[in-house]
């Protein structure tokens, strides 16, 4: 249903959202 | 001819104009036998916002799907740079002979997660 | 042919929307109905928070981009400066 889409696709979203964090940070750390 | 698709198009204009008659009585009718009470909205309402609902979903499932190519383009770019960049700071460590201080632990493991 | 099939189309559509419409018509004399209705009154409003949430999610992934954006030159010009130090 529409509601478990929209549900799949928002933890899809967080999850990648939480990637890019440790991303940008260890790209930072390699940068200093 | 000509006169025959003029026909025909007033045809389907009207019966384009009969639909909206029908479909606005319709609903008239039914938000007069179910008015919107408290908290409780007529079937009218409903199957509108529901259609409302959907194609505001697929709007941020495109946005998203857009974003989310964005960012793999970038992180790919990101990571290109990072390694020809630390590959060249190596080769001048060599010609220098200069020893920098090794990576941290952490270093490391950011170093590990662009591999 | 392509704008009579995009006129049938267009027809056939209004059809569908009044056979949905007529369908609702007697549940106000059906109280299962009138139960299933306001289940779906009540989904409806869930899906909606859900989609808020889902759009700041989508603000938040286009924040990133641009910081990352930014990240990717800043990390470009660095490049640059180790190019020129060699």
């Amino acid at each position: 249903t529409l509601k478990d889409d929209v549900n799949i696709l928002l933890d899809k979203a967080r999850l990648e959202s939480q990637e890019s964090i440790g991303f940008m940070k260890a790209t930072k750390l390699l940068m200093k | 001819m000509e006169a025959e698709v003029d026909k025909l198009e007033l045809m389907f204009q009207k019966a384009d104009s009969d639909l909206d008659c029908i479909q606005y009585k319709l609903e008239y009718e039914i938000k007069i036998n179910h008015p919107d009470s408290s908290g409780k909205k007529n079937p009218v309402t409903l199957l509108k916002e529901l259609s409302a609902i959907k194609s505001r979903y697929q709007t941020l499932h495109a946005r998203l799907s857009t974003a989310a190519l964005e960012q793999k383009e970038t992180k790919s770019r990101i990571c290109a740079t990072l390694n020809k960049t630390m590959t060249m700071i190596q080769e001048l460590q060599k010609q220098s002979d200069l020893e920098l201080s090794p990576l941290t632990e952490e270093e490391k493991a950011a170093a590990e997660h662009f591999k | 042919s392509s704008d009579l099939d995009r006129l049938c189309s267009h027809i056939n559509e209004k059809i569908d929307i009044i056979k949905n419409t007529l369908s609702l018509r007697n549940c106000g004399r059906d109280p299962a109905l009138t139960t299933v209705l306001d289940k779906i009154g009540n989904e409806i409003i869930a899906v909606h928070q859900l989609l808020n949430q889902l759009e700041s999610e989508v603000q938040y992934h286009e924040q990133t981009n641009i910081s990352l954006k930014e990240l990717c030159d800043s990390l470009e010009e660095d490049f640059k400066d180790v190019e020129h130090l060699k």
